[in-house]
């Protein structure tokens, strides 16, 4: 998960 | 296929399509109001005479930018968010710099052979600095024959969700989730260019894209890495942390 920080954050960002 | 109606392929070329222009970056009348205004030769060779790292990290930057809407537009296809994550990011992992380039086709001017790059219309030369004269001309050999297919916004959307679903993608660990999203995206997709009433060598046309869009990727890689392998330190401090893990 560590590797792929920023990608996590954005797929978890609500869409808007 | 019996168990997809009609009105469940309309449905997701709707959503999908919705999703496209919710994400793309930029609408096409913007560009249009930009007036495809193309760089002055003086402002070419300012790019021209860039140190090489300085136009790498120029072009990271605005790869990642555009991945950043493509993110975005991969959480809002049906079915994507409800595969695990695992998944999710193998496919934009290996999907998202291709959906980049399907997307260049609409910034794309195949008269002057220039795309939309930091404000105006660059052609090929205005990357000379990179190093890549070879990569960069496959790029926008790509881009004019994405745009010889004049697909619709409709039909560049479903291609790109087609893209994203890729089930072949290696460490996929639900494949067959994966399989089943994008068989229904390419079952779209057909119903979509038949009611376009394109002829039907276009689908055909566009399953060689797919190998196309997979060479242009991994010699993005290669240059990637030999760009590392001279300027560790650049990449390491310079370059957008999303394009490290993307290609890192």
């Amino acid at each position: 998960k560590e590797k792929h920080k920023i990608l996590h954050q954005l797929l978890q960002n609500s869409t808007s | 296929s019996p168990t997809t109606s009609m009105a469940e392929l309309d449905h997701l070329v709707q959503v999908i399509s919705k999703s496209h222009l919710e994400t793309c970056q930029y609408l096409r009348e913007e560009l249009q109001q930009m007036s495809w205004q193309n760089f002055l030769q003086d402002e070419v060779e300012s790019y021209q005479s860039k140190p090489r790292e300085v136009m790498w990290q120029l072009c990271a930057v605005k790869i990642t930018e555009a991945i950043q809407y493509v993110v975005e537009f991969a959480k809002r296809i049906d079915g994507f968010m409800d595969l695990c994550q695992n998944d999710q990011i193998v496919l934009l992992k290996a999907g998202s710099l291709e959906v980049v380039f399907v997307r260049m086709c609409r910034v794309f001017d195949s008269q002057n052979n220039t795309v939309y790059f930091d404000g105006k219309f660059a052609g090929p030369e205005v990357f000379k600095a990179l190093g890549c004269d070879d990569l960069i001309t496959s790029v926008f050999d790509f881009a004019k024959s994405m745009c010889s297919l004049h697909l619709s916004e409709d039909e560049l959307a479903l291609f790109s969700a087609f893209i994203l679903l890729s089930a072949d993608r290696t460490w996929l660990q639900e494949k067959l989730q994966v399989e089943k999203l994008q068989q229904k995206t390419q079952l779209a997709l057909q119903h979509l260019l038949q009611k376009n009433q394109r002829e039907d060598g276009v689908l055909n046309k566009l399953r060689f894209k797919v190998s196309a869009l997979r060479s242009l990727c991994s010699r993005h890689t290669e240059k990637l890495s030999a760009f590392r392998a001279v300027y560790p330190d650049i990449v390491r401090t310079h370059f957008p942390p999303l394009y490290k893990e993307l290609f890192g």
